[in-house]
């Protein structure tokens, strides 16, 4: 695969934390299978999708990420 | 919409809560003008009444702080998260926290956050409710800037709310608009203050225990504070309202917080300046104005504005006289005499009460005029005055326009 950009990587991370913040997104630090977490982030992606009426892909779109930059309330949307 | 797990609630409809600190970005009269608005929000669709305490622990805590700010949860600098609160619990429960990174402002401008929709909002959390998934509810989690002015909530939020809290109790309205100037007229026998002869005084009733409401036609019933209000009059006592219109004969009993949830009990004094549809409210060193149910922005005011030298630290009583646009200001022994148009205390006051108003020796508890007459009234009586003459016209009980 390409190797991600920088900012793609960032982006990334944003979307991590934003994941944790708000949809309860708990990624195993030492998880020996890196593919786990990532189905595990697309799992929580497509939650944030659905909530906010978004088209759900697990992927981390341009839409997906214009929705997670809006300034917003800190209380998560989902919580367990 | 959606609650937090097990459906957290406020388990009374007395919620109470304080502010403690500001924001630099706005007046402070504008934030707590905000946070009031965003109580009332919530108030008129439910039975929950708000007042704000100032020191102590209140039930919401509303603060601004920036980064770490002593929960779990830090702020992140401008953008990105703008506040957050807590559902409802004792401690940090209901407590709302708002970003001081943001730009705080009452406008619904681009550059800034309107702390009206975020307050009202977060307050959403401190009473329970989660995020909406609807588009365009308030308890949507994405801040959307829109015009506040007659901002409703949508009927998602109104569901969720309710489904915590029920609808509200009948609450009693207020008239939309003045009514049409009431010209003096003989009063009709409900209206007429009866004069109390001792055949008359009502039997003595001894209820059991105190009721927490005095009984309208208890012979040593005073008032805090009593004033007309759109051709209605309103009497005051501690954080209850007898309501007698001229188009009901009965007596209306209400609570201060079910027309002002966001005023505190115990007013000083009060009083209509018909002509601006305005009612004036005042409580030690303060005071408010109100139209109808909204409190106008920037009070409370300190009565210093009015012209009270510092050394007056709360009033007795207060009359505004329609005709003469002059508002009489009673303190200990003294009175004041404001011109309304000039908006400026008249030279040559104070002067003594007993001076001016044959028959008033003593203190005032609460003052009132209708149809061309004045009421002083000092404990459990009433005096009725001709202002012209400044002549005592007779004694009764205070009381007595509630038709005991």
């Amino acid at each position: 695969f390409p190797l991600a950009t920088e900012k793609e990587k960032e982006d990334e991370q944003f979307a991590k934390k934003y994941l944790e913040n708000f949809y309860d997104f708990k990624e195993e630090k030492n998880s020996l299978f890196k593919s786990k977490n990532l189905n595990h982030m697309a799992e929580k992606i497509r939650e944030m999708q659905s909530f906010f009426g978004l088209e759900v892909t697990g992927e981390l779109n341009h839409k997906t990420l214009d929705m997670m930059k809006k300034p917003r309330c800190g209380i998560p949307d989902i919580r367990s | 919409y959606s609650t937090f797990p097990q459906s957290p609630r406020w388990k009374k409809e007395e919620v109470t809560y304080r502010i403690l600190n500001y924001t630099p970005d706005m007046l402070q009269a504008d934030v707590e003008e905000a946070i009031a608005r965003a109580f009332q929000l919530w108030s008129s669709v439910t039975p929950l009444r708000f007042t704000r305490l100032y020191n102590g622990q209140a039930d919401i805590m509303i603060s601004f702080a920036a980064g770490f700010h002593g929960d779990f949860y830090s702020f992140d600098g401008p953008g990105g998260t703008l506040a957050h609160a807590y559902p409802p619990s004792n401690g940090i429960g209901g407590d709302a926290h708002f970003d001081e990174d943001e730009n705080w402002t009452k406008f619904t401008t681009y550059n800034g956050f309107n702390l009206f929709l975020v307050a009202a909002h977060e307050l959403g959390h401190s009473l329970g409710l989660g995020h909406s998934a609807v588009f365009g509810a308030l308890m949507y989690p994405i801040y959307m800037a829109r015009d506040t002015r007659d901002f409703r909530l949508s009927q998602d939020d109104i569901d969720g709310i309710q489904v915590l809290y029920g609808p509200p109790r009948e609450s009693p309205v207020l008239p939309t608009k003045a009514f049409p100037p009431q010209n003096p007229t003989e009063m009709t026998s409900a209206e007429a203050p009866t004069e109390m002869s001792p055949r008359e005084e009502p039997t003595e009733t001894t209820p059991s225990k105190t009721p927490t409401r005095p009984q309208d036609c208890d012979p040593h019933l005073t008032f805090d504070a009593i004033t007309t209000l759109r051709g209605e009059t309103l009497f005051f006592k501690g954080s209850y309202v007898w309501r007698k219109s001229p188009y009901f004969s009965d007596v209306e009993h209400d609570t201060i917080s079910s027309f002002w949830p966001s005023l505190t009990a115990g007013f000083d004094a009060a009083y209509e300046v018909d002509k601006k549809d305005q009612v004036l409210f005042f409580k030690d060193d303060q005071y408010w104005a109100v139209s109808g149910y909204s409190i106008e922005a920037g009070f409370p005011k300190p009565i210093q504005n009015l012209g009270f030298p510092t050394s007056v630290r709360k009033i007795d009583a207060a009359v505004h006289d329609q005709n003469t646009k002059k508002t009489y200001f009673f303190v200990g022994d003294k009175y004041w005499s404001f011109s309304e148009n000039t908006q400026s205390m008249e030279r040559g006051y104070p002067r003594k009460i007993a001076a001016d108003f044959q028959g008033i020796g003593h203190t005032v508890d609460a003052a009132l005029q209708k149809n061309g007459l004045f009421y002083f009234f000092h404990g459990s009586n009433q005096y009725e005055v001709d202002i012209k003459s400044k002549k005592l016209i007779r004694i009764m009980k205070s009381n007595s326009w509630f038709n005991c």
